[in-house]
C-alpha cells in the first residue's frame, strides 16, 4: 500500500484487507471501502495517496464525531467512575493509572475494591493504592460488591474526596447472573449518589476480535456505559473493532492503555490511532 | 447459519443440473464471511477457502444432488482436519518430574488455568507442585497461593525479589526433594514483541528441563492471534495451546489461525473461572462453534 499505484480494484481490495486485519468488522470494512470507491468515481480521484488519505479521514470522522470524548470530572463531588468488562482486559490496572493521573493533578482519590470474587483481586488493587498514594475501601473476600461500593461512596462523601474509582470483577457478558450483579451495583451507585455514575467505562483489550461488539452491546444493556478504555495497544493488535463499536453503537473511546506502568495511559487520539492502523 | 446461507446460494439450482463458476464463488464467499466473522485470520481464511474450492471442484460435487450440504460437509471435514483431527494429549516426561510451563499475553488466563491443571493432576492421584514464577505483577504470587490453597496443591515461591529463572531452579530442587511428579510453572504475561521478556522465557525453558510449554490464548483474540502464536512458537517451540474463556460466546476462530500457522495443537480449553473449568479440546465441537 505504499508508493504511487493505480486506483483500481486491487487497491480497494487491499484496503479492505487492511481494515479486516485490523479487526474492523467485515460490515464496517466493506462499507468504508464502498464509500471510497464511490468517492473515487464521483470526484475522479486518480492518486492512490488521495484514496488512502480519504480513508484515514473517514476513520477519524467516525472516531472523533460526537461528544463525551474526554475524562472530565463533573462539578458534583465525589465523581464516581465504574470500570467494567470481561475477564483479564485490564480494568484494575487502568484504574491504577487513572488514579495516578488524578492524584498528580491534586485530587483526592478513593479506590473501591468491588471485585470481591477473584483470588487476590483486592490485594492487587491495594498494592496499586499504596504505590499511587491513594485510599482504598475494601471488605473481605466474598463480600457483596454492592456493599463495598456503597461504603466507598459514603467514605468519599464524608472525606470530601474528588473521585471514586470502582473496580469490578471481570465477567463474561453471556453470564446472566453476573450481568444482573453488575446491574445491581449500578443501581446502588444511583441510590447512593442520586444520579448515574459519572462515567461507566468498558475496558476492552486491543487483541479482541469481533466479540468486542457483543461485549459493548451486552454491557450497555445493564449499565449506562459512557465510553471505552482500549487497553494493551502497545502490542501488535490494532484494536480496530472500536471503529465498528463507535460507528454502530456510538460509544466514544476515551482512553488508551499502552503498558503495565502507572504513566501508560493517554487520552484516546483518533488521528494517532488511525495512523497506527496504517503503520 | 452457514447452512442457510449456502442453501440460499444454491436454491436456484434445484431445477437444473451443474453449477456456474459464479455460484461456486458465491458459495465460497459465504464460507469466507463466516470464517472472518469468527475471527479466523484473513490469510488463513484465504488458504482455507482455496482448499475447499479445490475439493469442491475436484470432487465434482457441484453437479450433485444437494450442493449446499456437500459444501458444508467439505468445509466441516477440512476444518476438523485442520484443527487437529483428534484429541492431542499432554506430554509426560520419562524422567520425572514432568515440568510444564504456561506462557502468553497479559490476562489470557495463565495463572487461573495452570492452577486448574494442578487440580487435574491431583485428581489423577499425582503430586503436583505449582511454581509462582510471575515476579512482576502485583499480587501474582498471592493469587497463585490463594488458588493453591483452594485446591489443596502446594505452591512454591521465593518472593518477587528474585528473578523467574532463580525461582524455577529453586522449585526444581524443592520438587525433587519433595517427591513432586508434576511441576507446573506460572509466569508473567508478556508481549511477543518484548525482547527482554521473551528472552526470559527462553532462559526458563533452557535452564530447567521443560517437558511441555503451553501457550495460553484467550478465545476472543482476533486477527492478531497469528502474530502472537508465531512469535511465541519461534521463541520457545511450544507444545500446545490452552484456549481460555470458552464459556463466553466468542466464536474462537483464533484456534484455527494458530493451528494453521504453527502446526501446534490446541490441547485444552478453559470453560469457567472455577478450578474444575478445564476440558479437553474437541476439534469437531470447535469446528461447529467457528461455523456458528
Ligand atoms: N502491555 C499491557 N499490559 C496491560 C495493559 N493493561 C493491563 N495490562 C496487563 O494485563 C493484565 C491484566 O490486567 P488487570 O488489570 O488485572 O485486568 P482485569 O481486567 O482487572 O482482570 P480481572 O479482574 O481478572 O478481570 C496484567 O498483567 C496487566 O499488567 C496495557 O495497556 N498494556
Ligand atoms: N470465564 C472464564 N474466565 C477465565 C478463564 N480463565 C481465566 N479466566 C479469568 O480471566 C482473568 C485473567 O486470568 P489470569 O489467570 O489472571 O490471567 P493471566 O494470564 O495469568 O494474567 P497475567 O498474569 O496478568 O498475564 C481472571 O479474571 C480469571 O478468573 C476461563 O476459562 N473462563
Ligand atoms: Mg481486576
Ligand atoms: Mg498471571
Amino acid at each position: 500500500l505504499t508508493g504511487r499505484r493505480p486506483v483500481d480494484d486491487e487497491l480497494f481490495d487491499e484496503l479492505e484487507e487492511l481494515l479486516i486485519q485490523a479487526d474492523l468488522s467485515i460490515h464496517t470494512s466493506t462499507k468504508l471501502v464502498d464509500s471510497l470507491r464511490e468517492a473515487a468515481r464521483r470526484e475522479r480521484l486518480k492518486e492512490s495517496d488521495e484514496i488512502k488519505d480519504r480513508l484515514k479521514t473517514l476513520l477519524v470522522q467516525i472516531l472523533a464525531e460526537g461528544d463525551g470524548h474526554g475524562i472530565e470530572l463533573p462539578t458534583e463531588r465525589p465523581a464516581v467512575y465504574l470500570f467494567v468488562g470481561v475477564n483479564g482486559v485490564g480494568k484494575t490496572t487502568t484504574i491504577a493509572k487513572l488514579a495516578y493521573r488524578f492524584k498528580k493533578s491534586g485530587m483526592r482519590v478513593i479506590l473501591s475494591a468491588a471485585d470481591t470474587f477473584r483470588a487476590a483481586a483486592i490485594d492487587q488493587l491495594e498494592i496499586w493504592a499504596n504505590r499511587v498514594g491513594v485510599e482504598i475501601i475494601k471488605h473481605q473476600h466474598g463480600a457483596d460488591p454492592g456493599a463495598v461500593v456503597f461504603d466507598s461512596i459514603q467514605a468519599a462523601l464524608a472525606r470530601k474526596a474528588d473521585v471514586v474509582l470502582v473496580d469490578t470483577a471481570g465477567r463474561l457478558h453471556n453470564k446472566t447472573n453476573l450481568m444482573e450483579e453488575l446491574k445491581k451495583v449500578g443501581r446502588i451507585v444511583q441510590k447512593a449518589l442520586g444520579r448515574d455514575p459519572d462515567e461507566v467505562i468498558l475496558v476492552l483489550d486491543a487483541t479482541t476480535g469481533q466479540n468486542a461488539v457483543t461485549q459493548a452491546r451486552e454491557f450497555m444493556n445493564v449499565v449506562p456505559l459512557t465510553g471505552i478504555a482500549l487497553s494493551k495497544i502497545d502490542g501488535t493488535a490494532k484494536g480496530g473493532i472500536v471503529v465498528t463499536i463507535k460507528d454502530e453503537l456510538g460509544l466514544p473511546i476515551k482512553l488508551a492503555g499502552s503498558g503495565e506502568q502507572l504513566d501508560d495511559l493517554d487520552d484516546f487520539r483518533p488521528q494517532d490511532f488511525v495512523e497506527a492502523l496504517f503503520g | 447459519s452457514l447452512s442457510d446461507k449456502l442453501q440460499n446460494v444454491f436454491q436456484k439450482l434445484r431445477s437444473r443440473g451443474g453449477l456456474t463458476e459464479q455460484e461456486v464463488n458465491d458459495a465460497l464467499r459465504e464460507v469466507r464471511l463466516v470464517l472472518l466473522e469468527a475471527d479466523v485470520n484473513y490469510k488463513v481464511v484465504k488458504d482455507f477457502v482455496g482448499r475447499v474450492k479445490e475439493r469442491a471442484i475436484g470432487e465434482d460435487i457441484l453437479k450433485g444432488l444437494n450442493p449446499a450440504q456437500q459444501v458444508i460437509k467439505i468445509v466441516n471435514e477440512e476444518l476438523v482436519g485442520l484443527l487437529g483431527g483428534e484429541q492431542a494429549k499432554l506430554k509426560v516426561s520419562d524422567r520425572p518430574p514432568t515440568v510444564m510451563m504456561v506462557a502468553g499475553l497479559h490476562g489470557a488466563g495463565k495463572t487461573t488455568n495452570v492452577a486448574k491443571l494442578a487440580l487435574m493432576y491431583k485428581k489423577q492421584g499425582k503430586r503436583p507442585l505449582l511454581v509462582a514464577g510471575d515476579v512482576y505483577r502485583p499480587a501474582a504470587i498471592m493469587q497463585l497461593r490463594t488458588l493453591g490453597e483452594q485446591i489443596g496443591v502446594d505452591v512454591f515461591d521465593i518472593g518477587d525479589k528474585q528473578d523467574a529463572v532463580a525461582v524455577a531452579g529453586a522449585a526444581m530442587h524443592h520438587a525433587r526433594s519433595n517427591g513432586n511428579d508434576f511441576v507446573l510453572i506460572d509466569v508473567a504475561g508478556r508481549l511477543h514483541i518484548d525482547e527482554e521478556m521473551m528472552s526470559e522465557l527462553k532462559r526458563l525453558r533452557s535452564s530447567i528441563d521443560v517437558t511441555e510449554v503451553l501457550l495460553v490464548v484467550d478465545a476472543m483474540t482476533g486477527q492478531d492471534a497469528v502474530n502472537v502464536a508465531q512469535q511465541f512458537n519461534e521463541a520457545l517451540e511450544i507444545d500446545g495451546v490452552i484456549m481460555t474463556k470458552m464459556d463466553g460466546d466468542a466464536r474462537g476462530g483464533a484456534a484455527l489461525s494458530i493451528k494453521a500457522v504453527t502446526g501446534k495443537p490446541i490441547k485444552l480449553i478453559g470453560t469457567s473461572e472455577k478450578m474444575d473449568g478445564l476440558e479437553p479440546f474437541y476439534p469437531d465441537r470447535m469446528a461447529s462453534r467457528i461455523l456458528g
